[in-house]
């Protein structure tokens, strides 16, 4: 494993801590998108289909748990426990996430390495991932008091995506048969997502100011 | 090799 790839699961799972942080010790998911939430839990239910049939390394076993087990215990934060679901700003968190679904399944079936269940399923939870974020960014865009963890959230899943594409250039240069154009695509198109939302993110800490996204 | 079992990230 390379710096850029290990970097960048580290700033994933920094993510994850900063979120649960939020939720768990300030009972609060203020500016957190649901839709989100719940589009990461489908996207790892989906990719981790192979946790307990292909061993790949400890590392790798341990990672996935932790993934699969934080993002559906933030959807169960935020759905149901008696604090914290009180704070999640339902009336601004309104993008029909329902419809980035099935688009990304008919993808999948058209496009994927592979015409096996596995496959079809890797390929769309890379391409729901891709698009995932949309309702915490059109969330964030209606958000008047973007809080410092929330912001900080949202940094290093963008960071995260971003150390992915050096990763992939790292390996595209050392391991010759290492080639996952689904992935490196869907993998451009996600970090690009996130350009408009790191312009913000950098001015608001360079002028040091409260981040606030335009409208 | 395009191996059904290269998908070693996460």
């Amino acid at each position: 494993m390379n710096a850029f790839r290990l970097a960048g699961d580290m700033t994933h799972l920094l993510s994850v801590v900063v979120l649960l942080l939020k939720i768990h010790t300030i009972k609060s998911c203020a500016g957190i998108s649901l839709k989100t939430q719940e589009l990461y839990a489908l996207v790892f239910a989906a990719r981790y289909l192979d946790l307990f049939i292909h061993f790949i390394s400890l590392y790798n076993t341990v990672m996935k748990l932790v993934f699969l087990a934080s993002s559906f215990s933030i959807v169960w934060y935020m759905r149901r426990h008696k604090i914290v679901r009180r704070t999640y700003d339902k009336d601004h968190d309104t993008f029909r996430h329902h419809f980035l679904v099935l688009p990304c399944l008919a993808l999948a079936l058209l496009i994927n390495e592979r015409f096996t269940f596995r496959e079809v399923m890797w390929a769309f939870s890379i391409y729901l991932e891709a698009v995932a974020i949309l309702p915490q960014l059109v969330l964030l865009q209606r958000t008047r008091n973007i809080d410092n963890l929330t912001g900080q959230y949202v940094f290093f899943l963008g960071a995260y995506r971003v150390l992915y594409i050096l990763n992939w250039i790292y390996r595209y240069f050392t391991e010759p048969h290492f080639v996952h154009w689904i992935s490196w695509v869907a993998g451009i198109v996600q970090t690009l997502l996130y350009a408009d939302f790191f312009y913000y993110y950098i001015m608001s800490w360079k002028n040091n100011v409260k981040l606030e996204l335009p409208a | 090799v395009d191996d059904e079992d290269d998908h070693d990230e996460l």
